[in-house]
């Protein structure tokens, strides 16, 4: 997996 | 945008009407903790700041915006118009030592070593640990009303669920965030002391108390 930040989170 | 997610921010939603429903009806701030609601302000302006540089969808606007707000108008709420309701001698805890640590450890654990990247972390690290001081409260007086459990055990749930979401992405859109799963999983930790009590106490019609 891409460890990738998921910013489109709250 | 997956059911656990929206769920999630459902939740997140209904705790902060709950809490300002409670401390309106009440005409009191009583058993809330200033400083958790004051360390909730600053995790969301301090992630929210990329509301200036990144847009995601109207749905993530208009909910930072929202979080940021009425974050804003509940120490309102705290400070000025129900101040005498607040006794500050028992909401005691020392914000710094939850400030600090999330500052030191943005510093160091972050993705990039960029002002807002650390802003960012920083409020995940903050946010982790903002409602000890609220527990510190209940701990501290032993006891809560009704509504004031409901407004926790509804934040919990929003932390909660963000765990599923985590997992169902991970599986759907093959992405893994370790840092806001790691300080997800210690945010949701610090509930199941109060998850405990409020399942078998308060759904069960009683009130919440603790042992003594």
């Amino acid at each position: 997996p891409r460890r990738s930040p998921v910013k489109d989170e709250l | 945008m997956n059911l656990f997610r929206l769920l999630g921010d459902l939740s997140h939603l209904a705790s902060i009407f709950i809490l300002i429903h409670k401390i309106q009806t009440t005409r009191s701030c009583r058993g809330i903790s200033f400083q958790t609601q004051a360390l909730y302000v600053t995790v969301f302006v301090a992630r929210y700041i990329d509301l200036f540089f990144r847009w995601i969808s109207l749905y993530n606007f208009f909910m930072k915006i929202f979080f940021i707000a009425s974050s804003v108008y509940i120490l309102y709420l705290m400070k000025y118009r129900y101040r005498p309701t607040h006794d500050p001698s028992i909401d005691t805890f020392k914000v710094e030592y939850l400030v600090g640590p999330a500052v030191v450890l943005s510093l160091i654990f972050n993705y990039k070593f960029e002002f807002t990247e650390i802003l960012w972390t920083f409020s995940i690290y903050l946010e982790a640990v903002a409602i000890l001081p609220q527990l510190f409260m209940l701990q501290r007086t032993g006891e809560a009303e009704t509504i004031t459990t409901h407004y926790l055990a509804a934040l919990g749930a929003y932390r909660a669920l963000y765990i599923p979401n985590w997992i169902y992405r991970y599986f759907t859109e093959d992405v893994v965030d370790p840092i806001a799963i790691v300080a997800g999983l210690v945010q949701t930790g610090l509930y199941l002391d109060f998850f405990y009590v409020y399942f078998t106490k308060v759904l069960q019609g009683q009130k919440f108390e603790l042992p003594a």
